[in-house]
């Protein structure tokens, strides 16, 4: 899913 | 979270906060390069597209400086090349941006952890960030000096990649957590920083002013 793509970093 | 990924982002919005008190305050934008911060602007943009594709509730912190950065940097981009743009300095502001877009998106393009478009456009925000600055040094460099103010925001600014540094190596200690393309360009980003350094901590640091040999 494109969600977990996101970085957890700024 | 550890301390330097806090004290990075702390160190980045001061950073946008100062510029935009400089230019509001004074009511000019001299000394500041419009590129750097329309190249800022793309950056954040590019790499928080998530926010625009599901706008999910604003529930945790990470949402909302995501929007601080990209309202603040647009806004700033407002100010210079509208607002105050009689005091936009456009002789000096001249190192031509399209060197710095194009290679960042063909790298983007060659060189990522996947070959999507989210990714993409995060890997060209990444390559995009580290070079960004440039303009503004490269207008400094030709007018000569920078204010304090700018000085103040231009090691603000560098403070915030230099301090994500020691974050990805605390993370890769404790964490092992690694993410190359990121460190790489963090490093190019930073590096590019340390003749502003050296100048601000022997001359502002002491109260002068930053002066280049003509």
């Amino acid at each position: 899913d494109i969600m977990d793509e996101i970085k957890d970093e700024l | 979270m550890n301390i330097f990924r806090l004290f990075g982002d702390l160190s980045h919005l001061a950073a946008i906060a100062i510029l935009l008190l400089k230019i509001w305050k004074t009511r000019s934008c001299a000394g500041v390069s419009g590129k750097t911060q329309l190249l800022f602007a793309v950056c954040f943009i590019t790499r928080y597209i998530d926010l625009f594709l599901h706008f999910v509730s604003l529930y945790n912190t990470e949402k909302v400086m995501k929007l601080i950065y990209i309202s603040a940097s647009v806004f700033t981009c407002y100010l210079i090349f509208f607002k105050f743009k009689a005091t936009y300095d456009g002789n000096h502001d001249s190192m031509r941006a399209e060197f710095l877009i194009v290679p960042a998106a063909g790298l983007a393009c060659l060189i990522n952890t996947k070959f999507d478009a989210i990714e993409i456009l995060w890997t060209f925000s990444i390559y995009l960030e580290a070079v960004a600055i440039l303009p503004q040094l490269f207008l400094i460099s030709k007018t000569g000096e920078a204010e304090t103010i700018t000085s103040h925001y231009l090691f603000a600014q560098g403070s915030y990649r230099a301090l994500y540094i020691l974050n990805w190596i605390y993370r890769y200690h404790y964490e092992s957590h690694v993410d190359t393309i990121a460190i790489v360009a963090g490093v190019v980003q930073t590096i590019l920083y340390c003749d502003f350094f050296y100048l601000y901590i022997t001359k502002v640091v002491k109260g002068q002013k930053i002066v280049l040999p003509a």
